[in-house]
């Protein structure tokens, strides 16, 4: 299953 | 000039343990109010965090924000020199390129002082915002350790559902299935023996648990670990170390294709 990295999820400050 | 006395100093060695194997090679911001690292794994889909308050240590001192670059796996190398019981100082000045760390026994009696050559790191910082979670569970430490260790002989990945009757862990492999279902529990003796589950609405996720098992060598700095789920979003496993701050860990969901 793929898995998308953390920055699919959070943005930069 | 940065300062940085803690007497229980077994809990830095306990915190770079439970790091190391995520993220080499990280940046730790120095202020008046503490130490904080955010890293990334080097696939980017998990990411350590922590925080260690200034009023936590026995004497803290911070000029002016600091950035150290260390290479956790040689600090961790140094550590091993403490003994468990040592108090740990940790120096800096505001533009050297070393991190004096000095051990002193309980007693005193026998001083280790050593520097470590600090880094340039390049390194990205992701804004995490306060989110609202489907469901929350504090669980033993143990029993998470426990968990994510008994399943990872039976898969690589786990599927974590929380629902009205608990919060229920399940892998599949070659060899089988397994499920492993925790209820809420109030019996306990000490209020953190027991589980408790906060949730909102129901959720399920997928997690490779070779990386939930790695957030279990967090185990020695805390008795308790929150896991929190959210719908489509990455898993979030919080060990907060008494009296001095906090180890988070995040990590991304697998997601159906």
């Amino acid at each position: 299953m793929p898995q998308k990295t953390l920055s699919a999820f959070y943005g930069k400050p | 000039m940065f300062e940085a006395r803690l007497i229980q100093g077994s809990l830095l060695k306990k915190l770079v343990d439970a790091i190391k194997e995520l993220c080499t090679e990280v940046n730790w911001d120095i202020s008046n109010s503490g130490i904080n690292m955010q890293s990334m794994d080097g696939s980017h889909v998990c990411l350590v965090a922590f925080n260690l308050r200034a009023d936590g240590f026995d004497h803290f001192r911070c000029d002016r924000p600091l950035t150290l670059g260390i290479n956790l796996g040689n600090l961790a190398k140094i550590l091993k020199c403490s003994g468990s019981n040592d108090i740990i100082t940790m120096k800096a000045d505001d533009n050297g390129d070393t991190l004096t760390l000095m051990f002193e026994s309980e007693k005193q009696d026998r001083i280790t002082d050593v520097d470590l050559k600090l880094m340039s790191i390049e390194s990205e910082h992701l804004g995490i915002p306060d989110q609202d979670y489907s469901a929350e569970t504090s669980m033993p430490s143990s029993e998470y350790q426990r968990i994510v260790r008994d399943l990872s002989s039976i898969g690589d990945t786990v599927n974590i559902s929380a629902t009205k009757e608990g919060i229920k862990f399940s892998a599949m492999g070659d060899i089988g299935t397994a499920n492993i279902t925790l209820r809420q529990t109030s019996s306990a003796d000490k209020e953190e023996e027991n589980v408790k589950i906060e949730m909102k609405e129901p959720v399920l996720l997928t997690f490779a648990l070779r990386y939930l098992n790695n957030f279990a060598k967090a185990t020695p700095l805390s008795s308790t670990v929150q896991v929190f789920l959210t719908k489509d979003l990455p898993v979030q496993v919080n060990y907060n170390i008494q009296d001095l701050g906090y180890v988070k860990y995040y990590l991304a969901p697998k997601i159906e294709e």
